[in-house]
């Protein structure tokens, strides 16, 4: 990763970029909780396979330890799930893109108990991203940054095994803020203005944060009332933050 | 239970070395 220069590192995190995902099921209207949710929840199943591999194809995340492989991405995956969101709907005021054939307002979110609210947080940052005029080569620095920096505060090594991941960790954390530095000098601004948007960017992260937040414990009643069912891989993840926090 | 047992899916995709696709 350290004999990438910051240019290359973006153009590798652009290849692994997961492809275009298409939900191939029509949600019916009327629409009801747990047609919704099962669209929602569907999808995420489908989204987290994808982010697996994503997360491989970025530049020293296999060289990490098994275990905080595991931990970045069992901490930040709906932060990443969300991200891809306000990416996507960044060019449609007003609405959520989940998918091509999955488009939408915030009212159609009110059958859900909860989500509105997750809905209009979600739209508010999109919104931000929009006024800042988000590059993709930004989106994707900003994203990769989500993953390598979301155990930060919740693990301290100890085994000299761990120790090196996590230096390993520090070094890619580095590079990807370089490249995301490099990324945001390429649009002609003063070296303020570049600094202030670096700021403006990062900040929005801990939106992002806290939004993922109110997603889990949203999905984590939507389980408990058993409103639908969720899949394999989905339920693990959600297990994972829930036992974190708790 | 371990951290294997309880993450069995997540530990199979990523230390399968084949791309991993949607099921």
């Amino acid at each position: 990763t350290l004999a990438l220069t910051p240019e290359q590192l973006v153009t590798c995190i652009m290849e692994a970029e997961p492809p275009e995902i298409y939900l191939m099921k029509d949600l019916k209207k009327p629409f009801t909780e747990s047609s919704v949710m099962m669209s929602l929840t569907n999808l995420a199943d489908k989204e987290l396979v994808l982010m697996i591999s994503w997360a491989k194809k970025i530049p020293g995340f296999v060289e990490l330890s098994l275990s905080d492989q595991v931990h970045l991405l069992e901490c930040c995956w709906l932060e990443v799930l969300m991200l891809g969101l306000v990416w996507r709907s960044v060019d449609h005021p007003g609405k959520l893109i989940f998918t091509p054939d999955l488009k939408l307002n915030r009212d159609e979110g009110s059958c859900v108990e909860g989500i509105m609210e997750i809905f209009d947080m979600l739209l508010a940052a999109t919104a931000r991203f929009r006024e800042l005029k988000l590059q993709r080569e930004e989106y994707v620095c900003l994203k990769a940054l989500i993953l390598l920096n979301s155990n930060m505060c919740v693990s301290s090594p100890e085994s000299p095994e761990e120790l090196e991941s996590r230096a390993k960790l520090l070094r890619l954390l580095d590079a990807v803020t370089d490249a995301l530095v490099w990324a945001i000098s390429r649009k002609g601004l003063t070296f303020q203005q570049q600094s202030t948007r670096l700021a403006h960017l990062l900040m929005l992260l801990s939106h992002i944060r806290h939004v993922s937040n109110k997603g889990i414990e949203h999905l984590s009643n939507m389980k408990m009332k058993n409103v639908v069912p969720l899949y394999d891989l989905l339920l693990e993840m959600l297990d994972a933050n829930t036992t974190h926090s708790s | 239970s371990s951290l294997t047992e309880r993450h069995k899916i997540l530990h199979r995709l990523l230390q399968d070395s084949s791309p991993t696709e949607p099921s």
